[in-house]
C-alpha cells in the first residue's frame, strides 16, 4: 500500500459519502444520474464477489462493504425514497449502449476465462465508462450544482491517483495489470474536460454552467 | 501477459 493508493481510496470514499450526504441533507437527487449510480452499484457487486472467497485484509473487506453499502443506499434514495426529485427526463443516456459492449469485451479480453475473472474484468471496463450518463446529463441541462461538481472531482481524482499508484507498483514491485491500466486511463481521460471546468470555474467560486 | 493481479486493490 503506497500513499497514492491510499489517497485514491480515500478520495473515492469521500466522493461516495459526499453524494449520499448531499442527497440526504437536501432530500433531493436532482441533477444526479440514476443510471450512473446503478452502474456503479453493478461495478461494485461484480468486482467484490471475492469478498466471500478471498480474504485480503480487514482494510480491504471493510472498504468493500462500505462502497457496496453506500452505492446501494444511493440507488435506493434515487429510485425509491426521493424518487419525486429524480430528474429522469434529463437522464436519457442509453445505459445498454455501455453495458452490452462492455460485457462482450469482458468475455473477449480477460486474464482468465472463469466466471469470477470475467465479472471482475466486466466491472473494471464498466467503471471506466459508468460516469458517462452523469456527464451527459450535465451537458444536457448545461449546469451542475457545486456540491455535485465536488463529488465528480473526487471521483475522477480517485482513478487518477490509482494511475500514479500503478506506475509506483510497476517500478517498486514489478506489478502491473494491463486491463486495469488501460481502463483506468480511459476513465481518467473522460474526466479531463470536467477537471478543466472545475479548476477554471468552480475553484474560482463560480457555478459550473455550460454556454447554451 | 500481465502479472496475474493479486486483487488487493479496490
Amino acid at each position: 500500500m503506497n500513499v497514492f493508493r491510499l489517497t485514491g481510496d480515500l478520495s473515492h470514499l469521500v466522493a461516495i459519502i459526499l453524494l449520499l450526504l448531499k442527497i440526504w441533507k437536501t432530500r433531493s437527487c436532482a441533477g444526479i444520474s440514476g443510471k450512473s449510480q446503478v452502474m456503479f452499484a453493478l461495478v461494485f457487486t461484480t468486482r467484490y464477489l471475492d469478498l466471500f472467497t478471498n480474504f485480503i485484509s480487514p482494510y480491504n473487506s471493510v472498504m468493500k462493504v462500505i462502497y457496496l453499502g453506500c452505492s446501494y443506499a444511493t440507488v435506493y434514495m434515487i429510485y425509491m425514497k426521493f424518487k419525486a426529485s429524480y430528474d429522469g427526463n434529463h437522464d436519457t443516456f442509453r445505459a445498454e449502449f455501455l453495458i452490452i459492449p462492455v460485457g462482450g469485451l469482458a468475455f473477449l479480453v480477460n486474464h482468465e476465462f472463469t466466471p469470477l475473472e470475467i465479472l471482475w474484468t466486466f466491472s473494471i471496463y464498466l467503471e471506466s465508462v459508468a460516469i458517462l450518463p452523469q456527464l451527459f446529463m450535465i451537458t444536457k441541462t448545461g449546469e451542475a450544482e457545486t456540491i455535485t461538481t465536488h463529488y465528480l472531482f473526487a471521483l475522477g481524482l480517485y482513478r487518477a491517483l490509482y494511475l500514479i499508484n500503478w506506475i509506483w507498483r510497476y517500478y517498486f514491485e514489478g506489478f502491473f495489470d494491463l486491463i486495469a491500466i488501460v481502463a483506468g486511463c480511459v476513465q481518467t481521460i473522460l474526466y479531463c474536460d470536467f477537471f478543466y471546468l472545475y479548476i477554471t470555474k468552480v475553484l474560482h467560486g463560480k457555478k459550473l454552467s455550460l454556454p447554451a | 501477459c500481465a502479472t496475474k493481479q493479486k486483487k488487493d486493490e479496490l
